[in-house]
């Protein structure tokens, strides 16, 4: 099954074997299911389940691919690739459209952007008047809505990325590169033996 | 000049910082 899974991604089976570990911890931290749910998830990432992230509960139904309620292994590791430093620049940009499209309408809307600046305003330190959020709203939208109309489509989200790649910058997590070096705890998990990593 | 708010979006947020999923110890 890990083959399966490695296929059609930037991972190798190892390293699927690794990420399996690493699954398994975070998917049985509320719910002893093997299954990661919501609140899991948050756990993960914020050491704290109450914690309200707009960008996490997208994250959550992206990797949602079933759109279950839970995320499965084989959608853990699929959508983990997206992340990776050799995935294409197009797949990164196209999941980042979707997670950015807020209400699934096939359109970065203008209030879209609008609630994504503020929920990060509301989460960073920075005081920023509601008037400078609409400067930047619509200094955005001058550079990313080519046709115009108000909304942002895929073919001009790509382009605009492209022009400015530094907007997939949150796109990239480095550590999925080689994570059975930078997480050598997993090795001793996988197939190698704890015998064979004593002797070395 | 040239700060747009994907750009604030991606440096800044949080939410985004999926490192998180690797230190569940």
């Amino acid at each position: 099954d890990f083959v399966n899974i490695a296929s059609g991604t930037p991972f190798t089976v190892s390293e699927v074997e690794a990420l399996h570990d690493l699954f398994r911890k975070i998917s049985n931290t509320v719910v002893k299911d093997n299954l990661i749910h919501k609140e899991e998830f948050h756990v993960a990432l914020f050491r704290n389940k109450k914690k309200q992230n707009l960008f996490v509960d997208r994250l959550f139904d992206l990797f949602d691919q079933k759109g279950n309620g839970v995320i499965e292994f084989g959608e853990f590791v699929r959508s983990l690739s997206v992340f990776h430093p050799g995935a294409p620049e197009e797949q990164k940009a196209a999941f980042a459209f979707k997670l950015y499209d807020l209400r699934q309408t096939g359109f970065i809307e203008r209030n879209e952007l609008k609630e994504m600046v503020c929920a990060l305003l509301d989460e960073s330190e920075l005081d920023i008047t509601s008037d400078a959020v609409e400067m930047i709203v619509d200094r955005t939208f001058d550079q990313a809505d080519t046709k115009g109309d108000g909304r942002i489509d895929q073919e001009e989200w790509t382009a605009f990325a492209k022009d400015n790649p530094y907007v997939l910058r949150n796109m990239t997590l480095p550590y999925l590169k080689d994570i059975t070096m930078v997480f050598p705890s997993f090795v001793v998990h996988s197939e190698i033996s704890e015998a064979d990593m004593a002797a070395k | 000049r040239s700060c747009n708010a994907f750009q604030l979006i991606s440096s800044m947020s949080s939410g985004f910082d999926l490192s998180g999923l690797f230190e569940s110890e």
